[in-house]
């Protein structure tokens, strides 16, 4: 079988799926001003995970929309506008839905794979640690 | 009461891959 190092340059997905790379890929986007997406992107998938008839889903639900999405961080930046107001809307209505960030995720996810998942498979911090 | 901090370091935590 693959070892983790090569199996980190087949996708991001399996970057992230392994502890140590998404240590790794983490460490990288601090350098770049950018882990805010990957953040954010654990974040959706922690929120798909939980429990509707929690109360505190909503209050999760709440706090990703104001960290990531109301302000111009760096994750609102990468969003489709159409996506911020569906979730805004969303959010507005009380309409949480385990499915509410799976759009934003994927526009996230996209960039990462055309851009910083690319950039760190030829980064100092990657080359060194393999 | 849980911080919004809290609630969100316990979200992102909750998806992080674990060791194997």
């Amino acid at each position: 079988p693959d070892s983790p190092l090569v199996r980190w340059t087949k996708s991001l997905h399996f970057l992230l799926g392994d502890q140590d790379g998404a240590h790794l890929f983490r460490t990288f986007l601090e350098r770049e001003n950018c882990v805010d997406t990957l953040d954010f992107w654990f974040a959706c998938n922690g929120f798909r995970q939980m429990d509707l008839k929690d109360t505190k889903t909503n209050r999760v639900a709440k706090v990703i929309f104001k960290r990531y999405i109301e302000n111009n961080s760096i994750v609102a930046k990468q969003l489709k506008p159409a996506t911020k107001t569906f979730i805004r809307d969303s959010i507005k209505k009380q309409q949480i839905d385990s499915a509410m960030f799976d759009q934003a995720q994927t526009e996230i996810q996209s960039n990462m794979e055309e851009n910083a998942y690319q950039m760190f498979l030829t980064s100092d911090i990657y080359l060194e640690y393999v | 009461i849980d911080s919004e901090d809290d609630l969100l370091q316990e979200c992102i935590s909750s998806a992080m891959p674990k060791k194997k």
